[in-house]
């Protein structure tokens, strides 16, 4: 008595909504914030390749295993996720500094020629998101009110 | 009804020329332009009173649900395209109600932010139903969807204003997650389930801190912010009370399926991460699930504190008598006795309980339980059942503690709670017994009193069964809850592993063990994982 | 006889709690860091 039985009209009912729901099912973009660049456009692919992250791949240790350049994109083309976060860190831990007016990255190319309370001078090495490259920028002054 | 001349395309410019100021800056400071924005409203007389602002969202919203409606069958773009372009003016919509929200009021004025938030979110929910009563199979769930996970999020976003009404916003979403609840709203099932199972909503309501999660283990001092669990609890039992009818027809379509796949994810995040709460709240969990559900009621009973070491079932010799936590009562919400109806039939009970008489309320315990309704699965009140078991067990076990004694085989026998189970044993048709023992072997779960008692319980009623019938039906009522997948209860491994190995129950020379080839391979296999 | 509850894509050996990266009832992997919001500094938003 405990086993199968047939659904009542009701349950039928819900049964038909559901049914016509499974046609439309949620799309994991929907719960997300836009992604401005890289939209969740799947694409199947040979079961042979990697079909989920790789493991720890959400860590900061597998993130300063990234090439600087793949950090960067990662900062400028995932901006507001816990992968910018990480990939920031991963930056910082390469000396390289956030300049939160030009919003590019800069590291040292060697001691600064200045230092002082607001501000250090001397030749740098930037990454230009713009043209998608780094650059070496002498006499650069790079002011502490912004660096982040 | 009835809406003011001119409201309508009010509406439609003011949120047209809200969209403009949002796309302008999206990511910078909206709150720098509200200001005017808010002038704007003013001076379009949206502001005037109550009513003309619940219509500027109910027309706002139409708007958003309206648009989707006509953009998403569009075969011409990708459907992300499609879906990023919606979004863009959906979020947008929930950036303003955000907003409106926030500085509704002063700072301080947190019933004021309230009410503004649980009347946006009454009209997105009557907008709902009326579009899903309307449009029937035809009704898509993107709109709702995004306009109820884009807010929360939003409104959950760090900002000292918001933290300040964190709590009644949750509150203001369990009750419309609970409006929208998947029997009443079938064709938005698959979103409800996202909604209430998304890892921001999650955290937010069952998390707590490393000492909340210890003393909410047992039954202390009550832990002060437990309404999160509560609410949480019940839209878990709205989800499995829909689930039910389909379930208990094993055979499940596609979309049951996936809907049930999607469950067991659910309860697997929350026996990995809020074991504590699956403790909790297990009782109402398993009144609701079908007798056949059994690896997803197991996954529920296998939930203990994370604080808890549990000892290895297969230990040999394991002494499960002197383990400290068998002394300890598990917390259980909600209180299981207001299911024990009516009143005068629970004093009857208290009164057999205390004097053991009169004899003839053993059989009035069996008619109370079984319901006019004559439909196999539905003759006995599961509810009332599962209450009256829990009840009787917990009294029994407080009887023998006041006595200075512990539960165990002989300190259970002979007193009116076990006149209760023996009776019902006996008395109660194989439907009903199988939903009575059931209700016992629901109780084997971690480490505690309830267990060990309602273990020995088992054990002692296999004992002293009168006919094979029963030792075969409470065989068969453990080995279903072991044969399934992991994982299993420890309560249910150490009950099984002390009827097979203890001489004391003869099991193996029961005739139900042989009875078939396939039966008697199975116990052996069974017997030789657990041996 | 139920399923491989392990088979659902769920890191259930996780010492962390794994609810951060939950992708949802229909998703057979955690989030990707890329998909997980973090309110990181302001300066950040640059687009």
């Amino acid at each position: 008595p405990l086993g199968p039985v047939p659904l009542s009209k009701d349950h039928q009912f819900q049964f038909t909504m559901l049914e016509s729901a499974f046609l439309h099912l949620p799309h994991p973009s929907d719960s997300e914030r836009i992604k401005l660049y890289l939209p969740r456009n799947p694409c199947p692919t040979p079961h042979y390749y990697n079909q989920g992250p790789l493991p720890h791949s959400d860590s900061l240790e597998f993130f300063q295993r990234l090439s600087t350049e793949t950090l960067f994109f990662i900062f400028y083309y995932m901006e507001g996720s816990k992968a910018q976060y990480l990939a920031a860190k991963a930056l910082k831990k390469q000396s390289w500094r956030f300049h939160t007016k030009y919003m590019m990255w800069f590291q040292r190319h060697e001691e600064p020629k200045l230092i002082n309370e607001e501000y250090e001078q001397g030749t740098y090495i930037y990454f230009d998101y713009e043209k998608w490259g780094q650059r070496k920028k002498e006499g650069f002054t790079f002011e502490y009110k912004y660096l982040e | 009804f009835d809406d003011p001349p001119g409201l309508l395309e009010k509406t439609e410019y003011l949120l047209k020329e809200w969209l403009t100021i949002y796309s302008a800056a999206p990511n910078r400071d909206p709150g720098k332009t509200f200001s005017a924005y808010i002038h704007q409203m003013n001076v379009q007389g949206i502001l005037k009173s109550d009513d003309i602002i619940t219509r500027f969202f109910r027309l706002s919203t139409q708007m958003m649900v309206e648009l989707c409606y006509r953009q998403i069958p569009d075969q011409t773009q990708s459907p992300s395209t499609v879906r990023a372009k919606l979004f863009h003016t959906i979020d947008a919509y929930v950036k303003l109600i955000v907003l409106l929200v926030k500085h509704s009021g002063d700072a301080n004025a947190i019933t004021t932010k309230t009410n503004l938030l649980n009347k946006v979110l009454g009209i997105v929910v009557g907008v709902l139903l009326q579009d899903h009563d309307v449009q029937a199979t035809d009704f898509h769930q993107l709109p709702y969807h995004r306009i109820l996970i884009t807010l929360f999020l939003d409104l959950n976003a760090p900002d000292p204003v918001l933290e300040s009404i964190n709590y009644p916003i949750l509150a203001a979403f369990c009750h419309t997650f609970h409006l929208l609840r998947p029997r009443k709203v079938p064709g938005f099932a698959y979103a409800w389930l996202e909604l209430i199972s998304h890892r921001i909503f999650i955290g937010r309501l069952l998390g707590l801190t490393p000492q909340q999660k210890r003393q909410r283990a047992y039954d202390q001092t009550p832990v002060t912010d437990v309404q999160g669990w509560n609410f949480y609890a019940q839209l878990l039992i709205d989800l499995f009370k829909y689930l039910a009818p389909f379930l208990r027809n094993a055979e499940l379509a596609k979309p049951v399926q996936l809907l049930y796949k999607g469950t067991l994810r659910v309860l697997l995040i929350l026996l990995h991460d809020f074991p504590e709460f699956l403790c909790e709240f297990h009782y109402g969990f398993c009144d609701v699930i079908p007798p056949n559900c059994i690896q997803m009621r197991n996954l529920i009973l296998s939930a203990f504190p994370r604080n808890m070491r549990l000892p290895d079932p297969f230990t040999p010799n394991l002494k499960v008598d002197v383990l400290q936590e068998i002394s300890l009562s598990p917390k259980i919400s909600p209180d299981f006795q207001c299911y024990i109806q009516p009143s005068s039939f629970k004093k009857d009970l208290d009164l057999y309980l205390k004097t053991r008489a009169p004899v003839t309320f053993l059989s009035e315990i069996r008619t109370t339980m079984q319901q006019s309704c004559c439909e196999p699965g539905m003759r006995y009140n599961l509810s009332l059942l599962n209450a009256i078991v829990l009840y009787v067990g917990t009294q029994a076990i407080q009887h023998i503690r006041s006595k200075g004694l512990v539960p165990n085989t002989s300190t259970i026998a002979h007193s009116a709670h076990m006149d209760i189970f023996q009776n019902l044993s006996v008395d109660l048709d194989t439907e009903g017994r199988y939903l009575f023992l059931n209700a016992i072997a629901n109780q084997l779960r971690f480490p505690n009193s309830h267990t060990h008692y309602f273990s020995c319980t088992l054990l002692y009623l296999f004992a002293e069964a009168n006919s094979e019938a029963i030792q075969e039906q409470i065989t068969r009522v453990l080995l279903e809850r072991l044969i399934v997948n992991r994982p299993h209860p420890w309560g249910l491994l150490i009950t099984f592993i002390e009827l097979i190995k203890n001489p004391a129950y003869k099991f193996w020379h029961h005739e139900f063990v042989h009875c078939a080839p396939e039966i008697e391979k199975l116990f052996e296999s069974v017997a030789r994982s657990c041996m | 006889l139920g399923q491989d509850l392990t088979a659902l894509g769920l890191n259930l050996n996780s010492p962390e709690n794994i609810y951060p990266t939950f992708a949802g009832p229909w998703a057979d992997a955690p989030c990707r860091p890329q998909d997980v919001e973090f309110h990181g500094p302001p300066e950040y938003i640059i687009n």
